[in-house]
C-alpha cells in the first residue's frame, strides 16, 4: 500500500521541489512505483520535468480538486519507466480563496488522493513555502513530513515553526502524522556555517536527520532547465550521487520504522 | 514624504530578506531616513538585525496591526544611525486567518503605517514567499514593489504570475501601484544558466531592470548569523560592493521618475 510523504519547510528556496524531483527518481530507479504531485501553485515539479503550463491546461491538481476530473485522467507518465507527475498550474493558487470557508476545507486533497494509494508504493507531495490551507491539506493526505533545511542561517530560524504547525495538525486534524525525516541540503564545504548549521540541526534531531547530505552544486540548479533530475542530466556528479545515497537510505528506514 | 516599497516575489529564497536589509542600510548611510518593516512571519528581516523574537514578545508589527500598540512604541533603533526596523515574530502568521473575513482586510496594513511616512525617507516592507493577505496587504500600504529574481531557472517561472497579482491589486485595490525595479540576485559567473537568466530578464524588462547585479556570495549568506548588514560585516567584499551599487542607482532612479 503506497506511503504519502508531503515535502515541506515555509522557508522559500531551501530545495523541497528538488528533494522531490530527485528521490522520487532515485527510488524508480530501485523498482519503486513513484507518484509525484504538484501542490504548488509555483509548479516548479512539473516545469522542472519540462512539463509547461499550457500543455496540461485544464488537467491539473486543480481540476481533480473541483471534482472536475478523476485523477487517472490528469497523472501523465514521465520520461522513467516508474515514476508519474500529477501537474498544476498557477490556477491552484485560486483553490485556497476558493474553498477558504468550506467545511472540511483542510481535507480535500486526502479524499482526492486516497484512491491512489494502492497505485504507489511511494507518493510525494510538494508544498509551497507557506504554512496555509495547501500546506495543511498536503499534511492531511499524508502519513508523514520531509523536511529538507538548507545549511544556512534563515533556515534554522524556521525549523520551530514548522515544527509547531506539524503538531497542531496532528492534535486537532491528523493524529498519524509525523516526521518523515530531515535532509541538509546545499550544504557547502567551503563554509564555516554549513558546518555550523549542520551541527545544529543534528544536535537537536541526530535521529530523524539522514546521513545522506545534498551539497551545493551547479548542476543541481541546471538540471530543472533541462526538464531532466540530476541522476540523468550529470549522472556522474556529486549531485546525483548524494540523491541516490539519500534514495537508499530513505528506503532503508522505511523497514526499520 | 516618504516612499513606501514592498520587497516582493513569491519564489522562495531569492534574496528578498536579504535585498531590504542591505539596501536599507545603504540608503541610511548615504544620508536617507530608512524603516525596515519586518511583513514576513519568519521574521529574518528581525533576526538579520540581531533582533530575537523573545526581545520583541508583545511589541511588533502584529500588535500595531490588532490595534494594540502604537507604530511609535513598537519601533526599534538599529546599530545604524538612519536605519530603524519595525520588527516581527511568529504571531504575524495568525493574523492572517483571524482577519480574512472581516471587510477591508487587504488595507489594514495602509492604514496602520500611513502616518508613518512623514517621518523617513524611504519605507521597505519585507513580504512572505507567496501572494496571500500579508503580501496583498504590504502591495496596498505602498507606492511600487521592488522584484528581486534569482539567477536561476525556477526564478523565471514566477515573474508572469507575481505581475499579474500586481496588476490586479492595480485595477481593484490600488491604482497607484507600480514596479519600483528588477534586481538580478545570486548572480554565479561561473554559470552558463546565470547569463542566460540574465538575458531572459533583460529581454523582456530591459528599462526596469538595475544594472547593478547582485552576484552569489558566501560573506552574503553569513551576514545574517552576524546581525549585521554586509557593508559592515565584509566591507570592501564583492557583496557590499553590489549593494553599495545598486543604493547610488536606486536613488539616481528616483529624480527620474
Ligand atoms: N543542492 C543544491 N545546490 C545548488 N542549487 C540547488 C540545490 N538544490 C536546489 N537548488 C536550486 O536552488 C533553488 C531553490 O531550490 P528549490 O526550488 O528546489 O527550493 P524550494 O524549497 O522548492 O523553493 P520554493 O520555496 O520556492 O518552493 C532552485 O533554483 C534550485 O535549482
Ligand atoms: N547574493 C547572495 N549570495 C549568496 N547567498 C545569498 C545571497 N542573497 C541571499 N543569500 C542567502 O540565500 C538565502 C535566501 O535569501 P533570503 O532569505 O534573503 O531570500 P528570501 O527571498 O527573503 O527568502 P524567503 O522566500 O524565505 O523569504 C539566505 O540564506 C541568504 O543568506
Ligand atoms: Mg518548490
Ligand atoms: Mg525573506
Amino acid at each position: 500500500m503506497g506511503k504519502v510523504i508531503a515535502i515541506s519547510n515555509q522557508k522559500g528556496g531551501v530545495g523541497k521541489t528538488t528533494t522531490l524531483i530527485n528521490l522520487g527518481y532515485e527510488l524508480s530507479k530501485l523498482g519503486k512505483k513513484v507518484l509525484l504531485i504538484d501542490g504548488d501553485p509555483q509548479a516548479n515539479c512539473s516545469s522542472g520535468l519540462g512539463v509547461q503550463s499550457a500543455d496540461i491546461s485544464g488537467s491539473t491538481l486543480y481540476e481533480i480538486l473541483i471534482n472536475k476530473k478523476t485523477a487517472a485522467k490528469v497523472i501523465l507518465e514521465t520520461a522513467y519507466p516508474n515514476m508519474w507527475l500529477l501537474p498544476s498550474n498557477s490556477n491552484l493558487s485560486g483553490w485556497q480563496v476558493e474553498i477558504a470557508a468550506m467545511p472540511k476545507r483542510e481535507y480535500f486533497m486526502a479524499s482526492a488522493i486516497k484512491n491512489l494509494k494502492a497505485q504507489y508504493d511511494f507518493i510525494f507531495i510538494d508544498t509551497p513555502p507557506s504554512l496555509g490551507l495547501l500546506t495543511i491539506n498536503a499534511f492531511n493526505a499524508s502519513e508523514s513530513v520531509l523536511i529538507p533545511i538548507q545549511c544556512e542561517y534563515y533556515a534554522l530560524e524556521g525549523i520551530s515553526q514548522l515544527l509547531k504547525t506539524m503538531r497542531l495538525v496532528k492534535e486537532r486534524l491528523h493524529p498519524s502524522l509525523h516526521l518523515e525525516g530531515i535532509l541538509l541540503t546545499m550544504y557547502d564545504i567551503r563554509t564555516k556555517l554549513s558546518k555550523e548549521v549542520a551541527d545544529a540541526v543534528l544536535r537537536n534531531f541526530k535521529h530523524k536527520t539522514y546521513t545522506s547530505i545534498i551539497p551545493r552544486s551547479v548542476k543541481l540548479s541546471e538540471a530543472p532547465s533541462h526538464g531532466k533530475p540530476i541522476g540523468v542530466y550529470d549522472e556522474t556528479g556529486l549531485g546525483a550521487k548524494s540523491y541516490k545515497l539519500l534514495g537508499a537510505e530513505f528506503l532503508s528506514r522505511q523497514s526499520v520504522a
